[in-house]
């Protein structure tokens, strides 16, 4: 059962697509991510009417459950300046943070990639450690994801930096770290992102029994 | 927008008839990224007794309309014309946080309409 309409029909049209809020004022407008165009083309109504059923409440192209796909630029707080590294063998380190505030509390985690540009010269042998930053105050499990010249880095944090039981946090800070072996290793952090798949329940229509 | 007129008006059987949603008739144009709008069709039309290639119909919708022609009783009408197969869309837009997101609904589109 929907909560009780409110009137007009722009609330009406907020509450039928489950949005919490009307659009306010005029976004930033940043080129829509080439993976969001993709996953929006796979789930095209015209696909599903020409027999290629769609499963509801799952995301093919990753292969998970879910009906929200999110593609949470970093927020840039303390990040893509590198902080000095004292311990022999790291590289730069950076901190990156997202701001998750948007997720509803219905919304379940189903899958947290994290993607990481590195401009560097020469990055063979490097590796990306990838943990909550200390700021969480709760250390967790690290990753450690091969860099790859040229090539985006990508780590899944479901079960690492994001569990897949507990609520989202607000923001998720994580530290980045460059294991190269050598402290004057140069690399700029280009551009960080996370894209967040979660499932709401309430918007998948029950198992219906086959007559 | 629902156009007037088109497929005979409002009489006839059963069947879906266009309804399209337009965002930019909210507002909405500058956040959401794709579609612009989408056909949500809604279904009108009598629901007399079942005729071969007719809306489909439940077995109480043929006593219902069974009912009604034999002796019109006040409050139980002829059955209703609902949709009978929905499909769903996606929507593709900035939220406030300025991320981009995908959101799937299912059930949004009256696809046929069957009497109930």
């Amino acid at each position: 059962a929907l909560e009780a309409a409110p009137s007009g029909p722009t609330a009406a049209l907020l509450q039928a697509l489950r949005l919490h809020e009307a659009p306010r004022g005029v976004p930033a407008l940043r080129p829509v991510p080439p993976v969001m165009w993709r996953l929006f083309r796979r789930r095209d109504p015209q696909a599903a009417r020409t027999g290629h059923p769609l499963r509801p409440c799952h995301v093919e192209e990753l292969g998970v459950a879910g009906n929200i796909v999110r593609h949470i630029p970093d927020s840039g707080l303390s990040s893509r300046s590198p902080e000095p590294s004292r311990t022999s063998g790291l590289g730069p380190k950076w901190t990156v943070s997202f701001d998750l505030s948007a997720v509803g509390p219905a919304e379940r985690p189903t899958r947290a990639r994290l993607e990481v540009r590195l401009e560097a010269e020469d990055a063979r042998g490097w590796e990306l450690s990838v943990a909550l930053s200390a700021a969480a105050g709760r250390p967790g499990p690290e990753l450690r994801v091969p860099v790859r010249p040229g090539l985006p880095l990508r780590a899944d944090l479901l079960g690492a930096a994001v569990s897949a039981n507990a609520s989202l946090p607000r923001t998720l800070r994580l530290a980045l770290s460059l294991h190269c072996g050598a402290t004057d290793a140069r690399a700029r952090l280009a551009e960080a992102s996370l894209l967040l798949v979660t499932l709401d329940p309430r918007l998948c229509p029950p198992l219906r029994s086959r007559r | 927008h629902t156009e007037p007129g088109v497929g005979g008006g409002p009489g006839g059987a059963c069947r879906p008839r266009r309804l399209h949603v337009s965002f930019r008739e909210v507002g909405w144009h500058r956040w959401v990224i794709a579609p612009r709008g989408f056909l949500a069709n809604f279904c009108q039309g009598a629901c007399t007794l079942p005729e071969p290639g007719g809306p489909p119909v439940l077995n109480h919708a043929v006593l219902r309309a069974l009912m009604h022609a034999a002796a019109p009783t006040p409050g139980a009408g002829p059955p209703c014309c609902v949709p009978a197969r929905l499909s769903p869309i996606s929507v593709l837009f900035f939220d406030n946080s300025d991320n981009v997101v995908l959101r799937h609904y299912e059930d949004m589109v009256a696809d046929e309409c069957g009497c109930r």
